[in-house]
């Protein structure tokens, strides 16, 4: 009966995971290798790609008159531009975090505060997590799939930019070399968010017991899904340790963006995220 | 409660959508 707990807690944590991410690791790997009826990704490998794909990340909120100024504007504003995209997409995922962590059985019962803080410090190792499946060793998809932007244009970038995802590549390529699929996916993202140990949490029991679960579940899906792979389990679990380190640097890079750009201005949600993050 | 106003309106809106 235990066991049959733990299914359906990760049959449940699947199906939001479903219901809250737009793009599957199924989908994007599908993408990826070109094994979808859509039509292939657009590419961006270069300042001019870049000027032509902009239309497409920005279709849904950029005005035709916003799109000709994007046009003439100098170089120099590409990147700003191009990372102002991925703010706002970065803080739409916040909420799609959110949703999905309220999915979790117990989270909305937990103190308002613990709640806030588990998202705050959670949510940045998720969202990077998240992007893995849409990496490979060449680049990333971003957009939902709509268009794959190399790693050696992210790496041609001017400083701080082209340190920015470098970090997260060299994570995605060992991180998807476990092989989790989409359902494993939803239940570790549900272990870091539920993770007892973010500073200033003021119930820990509570969270820990919640986790405790999601673990067992994890650790008895990645058995019974992976039979042939040696201690899978522990080989996730140590993924968390590198999650830390990526998002403190991270967060410094952002710290670096916001001293050195002038034209820099960081996205609310965001800021409440990195704010004394770190 | 101020320093993550919108976090608190993320966590308490159900479904509504949020103006990000």
């Amino acid at each position: 009966p235990e066991s049959a707990d733990l299914r359906a807690l990760a049959r449940h944590l699947y199906e939001s995971y479903l219901k809250y991410f737009p793009l599957t690791k199924a989908k994007a790997r599908a993408i990826l290798s070109g094994k979808t009826s859509d039509s292939a990704p657009f590419v961006i490998h270069d300042m001019k790609s870049l000027l032509e794909g902009e239309q497409m990340i920005n279709s849904r909120q950029m005005p035709a008159q916003e799109l000709r100024r994007a046009e003439m504007s100098v170089m120099h504003e590409v990147e700003l531009r191009f990372f102002h995209s991925c703010q706002s997409r970065s803080a739409e995922a916040v909420s799609e975090v959110t949703e999905f962590a309220k999915s979790i059985p117990g989270f909305v019962s937990l103190d308002l505060n613990d709640q806030v803080t588990l998202l705050k410090y959670g949510v940045i190792e998720v969202l990077i997590i998240m992007i893995a499946p849409l990496m490979n060793k060449d680049g990333t998809l971003i957009s939902y799939g709509q268009i794959f932007m190399t790693r050696e244009f992210l790496k041609s970038l001017r400083k701080p930019f082209c340190e920015m995802m470098e970090p997260k590549f060299e994570f995605s390529v060992r991180f998807n070399a476990l092989e989790l699929d989409d359902s494993d996916m939803a239940l570790f993202l549900a272990v870091i968010i539920l993770s007892g140990d973010r500073p200033g949490l003021l119930n820990v029991k509570p969270i820990e017991d919640l986790q405790e679960t999601v673990l067992h579940a994890l650790e008895l899906q990645l058995k019974t899904s992976h039979p042939d792979s040696l201690q899978l389990f522990a080989k996730v679990l140590q993924k968390m340790t590198d999650l830390r380190q990526l998002v403190t640097d991270h967060v410094q890079l952002i710290q670096l963006l916001k001293e050195t750009e002038v034209d820099w201005c960081l996205h609310p949600l965001l800021q409440e995220i990195m704010r004394d993050l770190y | 409660k101020e320093k993550h106003k919108i976090l608190h309106r993320l966590l308490q809106n159900s479904s509504s959508p949020v103006d990000l």
